[in-house]
């Protein structure tokens, strides 16, 4: 932020902070005010999904870096103001990470060349980010990127995606291709004969091995017989 | 077969063979790591009895036998291959991990990487034949992440050459290192380096704690196993207490920083040489994240899709959980997010590999940026799956919280990633640190 902010232009996975710099600036009196940034999000399109996760963590970055200079400006040592800054420098973190997974999965559909794989692929994806907005609205909505009646075509959105996704659940999970002994779990079996597996399994349990329990005669018949 | 199950594989719309070669990324993987899978889990030395049903002891003497096998049987098969090495070591470990796990992980990889020739010479041998069992051991008592406030001392002694490691408080004894506690006999301890007065930081020494011959703790070490953990039940995490403990000058790691007969410090060329490490580690971190939530999504949508409960029009049959909305509010996410973070892993493995080639030409340029991406990710994907873990295994009732269903032992192990190879707050302050320099 530093660098930008001192004219230096960034590359890799930060150079974001190059153009949101410019367009996170307040506006020159006279054009858009600064309170009426063009929302970017449109809840179909994935691209745009991307650049509103890009555009939020830019957003946080700026607030903690204002954050920190605030501080100083309370003649704070560094080393306070940094610590004084924790919140929001945390919140920027995670948000930078939210949007390198979303971009991530956005470019990695571009090499999916099966149409049907393509295009359940591509409804995880924007679920995975439409969730995303929508647990952290907070953010979206503090930058301008979304605005209120969005939010609940957000949620109608989530749930058709969530229809969508529905017949092809336990293929998608058949896919991650764990063999039962590597998920070692009654209920996830791939045959699903869960309930007879989980009767064998709790027959075999150390605690059955003798019908009458060995404490029973240690202490519970003797209870019984003074009583 | 389940008959749902069945219908759910017959109505779906995709085929699951095309994602899994995705994500194994090609067929030919696939199919490699399938026959490696098949060579573990139709080998009879790795069969054993439900882990659950054992008590800590037993636990640790099935998992210290099948290490034993595991390496010496990856050494048979001629398996070279790193990431094939990997697959076979998670299928032999299912969700669990071993007592052998640092000494292969830490232990000879830092002995390649920072000892000088005629250091490798003497250890690695050793090393590879178990007559060395090493663990690293850095973290102390009361110090974690920030490794400069380690206590642990190592004086040099020019009239001896010899370095006199010290645990010179309680809150400086070793304490996590897995391995430590039953069966390593040496560690590479990380110390705060003094000699001629002057203490120049951290630097790493082979220190021997076990006899070779009796395996019993030699004199002045202290050692043990910590205790009963969250999970790890397999693994003994030990402590190490050292009291004035002699070591020649030659078991100093070397390659870098080195410490004359008179005791003269000559200065590493970069400090930027352990970054590397740490940045790998997170990488793996990253894709294990990807796993656990894998693995979990499977069991609790699987589950879902066999379990029917209540009803939804009054007089029907109970339907499929599957088909409610709440449920696939609860899944569908965490299904969209377990692929995302494959995606994730995928990148970071091949991020890595490629500046890894830089580094070795000497271009770190884009190692700090790496860096701060593998800290804040690590957190990021850890958290995230953390808590997803626990929404799959609630989203199998009753039934999840039984260990029969897997999802405990998936939890109590995955959840130390949280805390471990760097607290996830510090790593999220690592990279914040980068954006704001940025």
């Amino acid at each position: 932020y530093r660098q930008v902010r001192d004219g230096k232009q960034l590359t890799g996975i930060v150079s974001y902070l190059n153009e949101s710099h410019q367009h996170l600036q307040p506006q020159p009196t006279g054009s858009r005010p600064a309170g009426s940034r063009p929302t970017v999000i449109s809840i179909n399109d994935l691209q745009s999904l991307v650049e509103a996760y890009k555009l939020r963590a830019a957003n946080l970055v700026e607030t903690a870096a204002k954050s920190l200079q605030t501080e100083l400006q309370h003649s704070k040592s560094q080393e306070d103001a940094w610590n004084n800054s924790s919140l929001e420098l945390i919140r920027a973190s995670d948000a930078h990470c939210h949007y390198v997974v979303v971009k991530l999965f956005a470019a990695k559909l571009s090499e999916i060349g099966n149409t049907a794989v393509y295009s359940v692929l591509s409804t995880l994806a924007l679920l995975y980010a439409l969730h995303g907005v929508a647990s952290n609205s907070g953010d979206f909505l503090q930058a301008g990127l979304l605005t209120v009646p969005q939010l609940a075509q957000i949620t109608q959105r989530i749930k058709a995606l969530m229809a969508e996704i529905r017949p092809n659940a336990v293929a998608l999970v058949d896919a991650f291709d764990y063999r039962d002994e590597m998920l070692n779990s009654t209920l996830g079996r791939y045959d699903g004969n869960v309930y007879e597996n989980m009767f064998e399994w709790a027959k075999s349990s150390p605690l059955n091995r003798t019908e009458v329990h060995e404490s029973y005669y240690k202490h519970m018949k003797p209870l019984q017989s003074r009583l | 077969m389940n008959p749902d199950l069945h219908r759910e594989r017959e109505n779906a719309t995709i085929e699951p063979e095309i994602i899994t070669n995705i994500l194994d990324g090609g067929a030919e993987k696939t199919r490699r790591r399938r026959e490696i899978e098949s060579l573990v889990l139709n080998d009879p030395d790795f069969q054993h009895e439900d882990l659950n049903f054992l008590s800590r002891g037993e636990r640790y003497e099935v998992a210290l036998k099948k290490s034993i096998q595991m390496y010496s049987k990856l050494r048979d098969y001629g398996i070279s291959d790193p990431e094939e090495i990997y697959f076979y070591k998670s299928v032999t470990r299912k969700n669990n991990h071993d007592p052998f796990g640092v000494h292969y992980a830490m232990f000879i990889p830092m002995v390649s990487s920072q000892c000088l020739p005629e250091q490798r010479d003497k250890w690695l041998p050793l090393a590879s034949s178990l007559k060395v069992v090493g663990t690293y051991a850095q973290t102390e008592l009361a110090h974690g992440t920030h490794i400069r406030g380690l206590e642990t001392t190592a004086t040099y002694d020019p009239s001896t050459q010899e370095f006199v490691l010290n645990s010179p408080t309680i809150t400086s004894i070793k304490w996590w290192p897995g391995g430590l506690g039953k069966t390593a006999n040496h560690a590479i301890v990380l110390a705060q380096l003094y000699t001629q007065g002057k203490c120049y930081g951290l630097h790493a020494f082979i220190v021997p704690i076990r006899c070779m011959k009796t395996h019993q703790p030699l004199p002045g070490v202290v050692v043990g196993d910590i205790g009963p953990k969250f999970g790890f039940d397999e693994v003994d995490n030990g402590y190490l207490k050292l009291d004035n403990i002699r070591i020649p000058r030659e078991n100093m790691l070397m390659k870098y920083s080195k410490v004359q007969p008179d005791g003269t410090y000559l200065k590493p060329p970069s400090d930027k040489l352990t970054y590397g490490t740490m940045v790998f580690i997170r990488s793996i971190i990253v894709g294990e994240s990807a796993i656990a939530l894998a693995k979990s999504c499977t069991i609790a949508i699987r589950y879902s899709a066999v379990r029917h409960q209540s009803e939804l029009r009054a007089g029907e049959p109970e339907p499929q959980i599957l088909d409610y909305q709440a449920q696939q509010h609860k899944l569908f996410p965490l299904l969209a997010t377990a692929y995302a973070f494959t995606f994730v892993g995928q990148y970071m493995k091949n991020t890595y590999n490629r500046i890894t080639g830089d580094i070795n030409q000497g271009d770190f340029s884009q190692l700090p940026e790496l860096h701060a991406l593998a800290a804040g990710l690590k957190a990021f994907t850890t958290w995230t799956v953390n808590a997803g873990i626990e929404v799959c295994r609630m989203a199998c009732g009753g039934h999840g919280y039984s260990r029969s269903s897997g999802l405990p032992d998936i939890y109590v192990t995955f959840t130390a990633t949280c805390t471990y190879e760097g607290e996830n707050t510090v790593m999220m302050l690592q990279t914040a640190r980068y954006l704001v320099k940025s």
